[in-house]
């Protein structure tokens, strides 16, 4: 999916909509449920929510014309283009267009009104065109062939979701797109006081928090992190990753999954990864990383393991002599399992579960708990 | 009858290039001298376009671009501002 350049989106999530004009194809109860049936469609993805108006301006204008028809983009008669949209925005932004050359169907025998005002919703809603030919936002025509049993693909939900986070979580969820599995994990909701991570760190001056398969972004000069799928940026990587740590020194962002790990320079994965986690001098006992953390300073690298944790000199680049030792010998007040930990300020945070563990390396005690959340301004 | 052909060779090319600067960001004010379908920045174009609709990337106005450049589409371009 994609979003439109500068991904503007609306800055509330209940938007008016009004049927200007109305096209001779179909009739007016035709078109109005067409029109309803698409906004349902994002409306079940979203906690965006939706109401008509009959008079005055709407967020989402929406009409019929042919030719030059006021906003110097003209349509082109029969065929090519069928409509255009705007994205969020006052005035003629959020409105759709729809060419009043085509035969505007209920089925597929012409062009189906509710497929395309489907996708033109879409665009109102603030996303651009999608490359995935199976998705609602590809920029050719695909009526499918039942029409009735229309989903939005995963890719769509991710891209509307991208931007307005997921539906309020309600008992009769009914949005799962078609290509999902139904154990799939629900999208994780940001500011949700119970939410854990996965994996934690920083890249670059960003700080990553990892979750299932997605991660939010806090750049230092954006108040509301961005939230992504990894594989957005990181095709190759599996989803649910078990650390990630930053090496300054080496402008190198290691992540681990399982008994393998990567190495990213910003989202380039280095030639040669993954490797093995026993490569870095591990015993055959250590099945997976927990957590792990780099301090530049020092240049040693935690690795946090169930009750244990080694640490890795980055100039000799070797496990150190007396490891393991117990965490809470070394962290007293840190309460394993760790799910994820953090460097900030000469602190470490670590992150179990709902609860973050700010700690001083130098009075070697927590000096305070947090929520894990915390740093994403919830 | 090549002045027929070249007739048909420049409307495609209108064709072409129409599409690329609706929906690829081609700068609308290309120069003649770039019109060729085998100047550089009309075949990257080419490819973009190829590369974004899932067709094979050649570069080349094959028969199935050509196909898709006819289909019915949304007005709202795939790349740029």
């Amino acid at each position: 999916f994609s979003t439109f350049p500068g991904s503007p989106k609306w800055k509330k999530t209940h938007l008016t909509y009004r049927i200007v004009d109305y096209t001779q194809d179909l009739s007016r109860d035709a078109v109005d449920a067409a029109i309803a049936k698409a906004l349902k469609v994002w409306e079940e993805a979203s906690p965006l929510t939706f109401s008509r108006v009959h008079a005055g301006e709407a967020d989402i204008m929406i009409s019929f014309a042919v030719r030059e028809h006021g906003d110097f983009i003209p349509f082109d008669g029969p065929g090519k283009v069928l409509a255009h949209a705007y994205p969020p925005g006052q005035g003629i932004y959020g409105d759709a267009h729809f060419d009043d050359d085509e035969q505007w169907t209920e089925d597929t025998s012409g062009i189906n009104l509710f497929l395309v005002a489907a996708h033109e919703l879409g665009h109102s809603l603030g996303l651009f065109h999608s490359d995935k030919p199976e998705a609602l936002m590809y920029a050719l025509y695909k009526p499918p062939t039942d029409i009735g049993r229309f989903r939005l693909s995963q890719d769509d939900v991710n891209g509307i979701q991208s931007l307005y986070g997921p539906p309020p979580a309600s008992p009769n969820d009914s949005v799962m797109p078609q290509d999902s599995n139904p154990t799939a994990p629900e999208f994780p909701v940001m500011c949700d006081p119970d939410l854990s991570f996965d994996a934690v760190s920083t890249l670059r001056g960003e700080i990553l928090f990892f979750k299932d398969r997605y991660f939010w972004r806090r750049i230092h000069w954006n108040h509301k992190p961005e939230f992504h799928l990894i594989s957005t940026f990181w095709p190759s990587l599996p989803p649910e990753l078990d650390a990630a740590c930053e090496v300054n020194s080496q402008d190198t962002v290691f992540i681990f999954k399982g008994n393998k790990f990567w190495a990213t320079r910003g989202n380039e994965i280095q030639v040669g990864y993954p490797r093995s986690i026993h490569t870095l001098g591990f015993p055959p006992t250590v099945k997976k990383i927990d957590a792990a953390m780099s301090d530049q300073k020092e240049k040693k690298t935690y690795f946090f393991v169930e009750d244990k944790y080694w640490r890795f000199d980055e100039n000799s680049q070797i496990l150190e002599q007396g490891f393991p030792r117990l965490i809470a010998d070394d962290f007293p007040g840190v309460e394993p399992k760790i799910d994820a930990v953090l460097e900030a300020s000469g602190l470490f945070y670590f992150f179990s579960g709902s609860s973050q563990f700010e700690f001083d390396p130098k009075a070697k005690m927590v000096t305070h708990v947090l929520k894990s959340n915390s740093w994403l301004h919830c | 009858y090549p002045l027929d052909g070249t007739v048909k060779e420049d409307s495609k090319m209108d064709l072409v290039q129409q599409y690329l600067e609706n929906y690829y960001n081609l700068e609308k004010d290309l120069k003649q001298s770039v019109r060729r379908k085998d100047s550089n920045p009309i075949v990257k174009k080419i490819q973009e376009m190829q590369r974004f609709l899932g067709l094979k990337v050649t570069g080349r106005l094959d028969a199935d671009t050509m196909e898709v450049i006819h289909k019915p589409r949304c007005g709202v371009p795939d790349v740029g501002d």
